[in-house]
């Protein structure tokens, strides 16, 4: 089992994950969390999506979504949205 | 790098909050407690205050909820999401996920007092920062039990409700509050071996306005009426490198801290090191004797002042040499100060304050003598600055 407080390892190897996780936090359209609704996004929105957060949480901006982008990714948080309101940048 | 605010606030600051819904598995009585303490946090840099209300409307209302509760944000069990916030402009309520493992004072689990302090900045309208070491920060980093607020977070809080105006806990001062003061403004915790032996090695002031007490190996933070809860704790845990037992320290205005001890001092900026320490006295301040026994910067004239036994000196950082003319001069000329003092503060109140055994006295600048008022001076340190 997971160390306590760390989400489970399986479920951050979707890629939906990702997708709901850089939305729940401002970094993509919150359209992107309604499973019912398939979404096709460009491949620069994406990068830029996650660049963003790599920023916001001091990693390397390497548009991909690496082994430390993922680890922070997996971390416990707290719910509240990074960015303000989503495509806007930060004050 | 750096904070963020969410573009709300609160137009009051005196507020209110009710735990509406306790969590599963922690005793209420300690959860009352973490919170008031989280609250703490924030109400010890501004002039915020939180009172906990057990009916009725309040401005917070506090949750511990599981999955889908009613907001349209639904929690998602055991890690993830901890926890969420709304800013004031939204309500300013907090949830708990009570999936999560909470705990207090513990390893084990995820630490109650920490998230909830980062999710009431929330709702004092402060967004997440990107600044690793915040508390706003927005990942949880297991616990921390030297917790302590960073540099960006109180910049932030105070970029919303200024800084603290810390009334007198001396009894002077024009800010004394003329109603009775809240009942839970800041959780205050009396110190039993403080209480018992209220002798203090130094008292100084920070750059952001916080008062600090420094005995033997640990310090305490002064609240409006008494210490912070959750002192006393390790010096050399707040001021890396700085050693205990300290003769004296005081702020300057160019922001930085300086403390002494023995032949030596050292110069922190807030609580890090601020270059190469330590030095010698003699050589930071040539004419001050090492071995000091208290030092301040005197409302009357901003200058520096350094007392040792029956003697004092003048330190004037403008003038070649900073120390002139007949230097040292008998502290008697202090009228009504007693000679070997341990300590001296300019409070943030403006007065001037000198401590000596269980005793302080308030200075007068204008007749340069003791103050007179009713109880009279000396007077107790324990019971008007200890919360004793």
């Amino acid at each position: 089992a997971p160390a306590f407080g760390e989400t489970d390892k399986a479920m951050v190897n979707d890629d939906a994950y990702f997708q709901m996780y850089l939305a729940q936090y401002g970094y993509l359209s919150p359209s992107v969390r309604n499973p019912s609704s398939g979404h096709i996004m460009d491949e620069s929105s994406w990068k830029r999506a996650i660049m963003e957060f790599q920023s916001f949480a001091g990693l390397n901006t390497t548009g991909e979504l690496d082994e430390e982008t993922t680890k922070v990714m997996s971390l416990p948080r707290c719910g509240v949205r990074d960015k303000v309101g989503f495509g806007e940048t930060r004050a | 790098k750096r904070y963020a605010l969410q573009g709300s606030r609160w137009r009051v600051k005196n507020l209110t909050y009710k735990i509406a819904k306790y969590p599963s598995r922690l005793n209420r009585a300690e959860v009352d407690a973490e919170l008031a303490k989280a609250f703490s946090v924030w109400s010890d840099y501004t002039d915020l205050t939180f009172t906990q209300k057990r009916t009725g409307q309040v401005h917070i209302e506090i949750r511990f909820e599981k999955g889908e509760h009613g907001d349209g944000d639904p929690f998602d069990g055991p890690g993830g999401t901890l926890a969420h916030a709304y800013f004031p402009v939204y309500g300013g309520d907090a949830h708990f996920d009570d999936a999560e493992m909470w705990s207090i004072n513990s390893r084990r689990g995820t630490n109650l007092f920490q998230v909830a302090a980062h999710e009431f900045g929330h709702s004092l309208g402060l967004s997440h920062s990107d600044v690793r070491s915040a508390l706003m920060a927005p990942f949880y980093r297991g616990y921390d039990p030297a917790f302590q607020l960073d540099q960006d977070d109180v910049q932030g809080i105070q970029a919303l409700y200024g800084r603290k105006t810390q009334t007198d806990i001396g009894g002077g001062g024009a800010s004394v509050p003329s109603v009775p003061r809240a009942t839970t403004q800041q959780p205050s915790a009396e110190d039993p071996a403080l209480c018992a032996d209220p002798n203090i090695d130094t008292i100084f002031n920070s750059a952001d306005g916080a008062t600090f007490i420094f005995k033997g190996e640990h310090y305490w933070r002064l609240t409006e009426d008494g210490v912070a809860a959750g002192y006393p704790r390790l010096i050399s845990r707040a001021w890396p490198g700085l050693p205990g037992n300290i003769d004296a320290a005081f702020t300057y205005k160019n922001g930085k801290t300086y403390f002494f001890k023995g032949s030596k001092y050292w110069r922190y900026n807030g609580q890090k090191m601020d270059g190469e320490y330590p030095k010698e006295i003699s050589e930071g301040f040539t004419g001050i004797p090492d071995n000091l026994d208290a030092a301040l910067v005197w409302s009357g004239n901003g200058k520096i002042y350094f007392y040792k036994g029956s003697k004092f000196w003048r330190f004037d950082p403008a003038q070649r040499p900073p120390v002139k003319g007949t230097y040292p001069k008998p502290l008697s000329n202090w009228e009504g100060i007693p000679d070997n003092i341990d300590a001296a503060l300019q409070y943030t109140n403006g007065y001037t304050y000198f401590f000596k055994g269980g005793s302080y006295w308030r200075f007068n600048d204008r007749t340069f003598s003791v103050d007179t008022d009713n109880p009279a001076f000396p007077r107790s340190t324990a019971y008007w600055w200890l919360g004793c």
